[in-house]
């Protein structure tokens, strides 16, 4: 394991 | 906002559950009930939280407002009601301090506290309707207690979801552990039966320290259910009555 995503990948700015 | 809530442990919990996770929160108060959402400093895991106006009798709102809140101060005042006391909390249209009253059940004691707000600017993210490819569900105490123990071992747990069960296993410096859970069904407990609905295989990474983390919202509810997808953030459910807490993690990449 190398690396952590992060959530605002995943997720749309409203 | 004039919101009142039989049981103030309702609240205590939700906050003992969210607040080493996150700091300054917005309590986003519109006529579905007061809603919450946040991401953690490093934004890795973001947690959604509603308390729905059903849950409280009354719930009476003039307009929807949003109280700025720093949690830590929140658990102060918390900390001060009784988890049978009734709750009302109180805001104003603009406001500059929420007010919290604690009643207990036979009415003869009524603290009333304040606490100030603060001007919070925080992004709202938008959370796309997914078809998890796995869906378990177990009890919390079970699930907070392979993530401590792994947590033991290892910095990060990779989830495995097949028809066989699902498998957590991690692996660090002094060895290795895994544990696996099958399907089983519990007639006179359902909560403590284990549920997995799965349209295809999933195998996730994901670091431990937020798992353990999310664990702290156990006190809320007897099952939790754990839904995902491959390539996508982990939701982790608390359902309450009239409610739910649900925390996203974004799995570990590049393996």
């Amino acid at each position: 394991v190398t690396g952590q995503g992060s959530i605002n990948s995943y997720f749309f700015k409203k | 906002l004039e919101a009142r809530l039989e049981q103030a442990g309702v609240l205590k919990k939700v906050v003992d559950a969210i607040k080493d996770l996150v700091q300054d929160c917005n309590f986003d108060c519109n006529d579905s009930g007061i809603a919450l959402q946040a991401m953690d400093n490093s934004h890795v895991a973001l947690v959604s939280m509603l308390l729905k106006s059903e849950g409280f009798s009354p719930y009476r709102l003039d307009r929807n407002v949003a109280l700025g809140v720093n949690l830590t101060s929140l658990t102060k005042v918390l900390r001060c009601a009784q988890n049978e006391d009734i709750l009302t909390l109180k805001a104003e249209d603009a406001p500059d301090t929420l007010s919290l009253v604690f009643e207990n059940a036979e009415n003869d004691r009524i603290s009333e506290y304040e606490i100030k707000l603060m001007d919070i600017d925080q992004e709202h993210l938008g959370i796309p309707e997914t078809e998890y490819a796995a869906a378990i569900s177990m009890p919390s105490a079970e699930f907070q207690r392979i993530c401590r123990d792994l947590n033991q071992l290892s910095e990060s747990v990779a989830i495995e979801a097949s028809k066989e069960g699902v498998k957590f296993s991690c692996s660090g410096d002094i060895g290795s552990g895994s544990v696996t859970l099958r399907q089983h069904n519990n007639v006179d407990r359902p909560e403590l039966s284990t549920k997995i609905e799965l349209t295809e295989p999933v195998a996730l990474t994901f670091s431990l320290k937020y798992l353990v983390n999310f664990c702290k919202a156990s006190a809320l509810s007897s099952v939790v259910t754990l839904s995902l997808s491959n390539e996508v953030p982990l939701l982790v459910e608390y359902a309450m009555g009239s409610g739910f807490v649900r925390f996203y993690l974004a799995p570990k990449i590049g393996e």
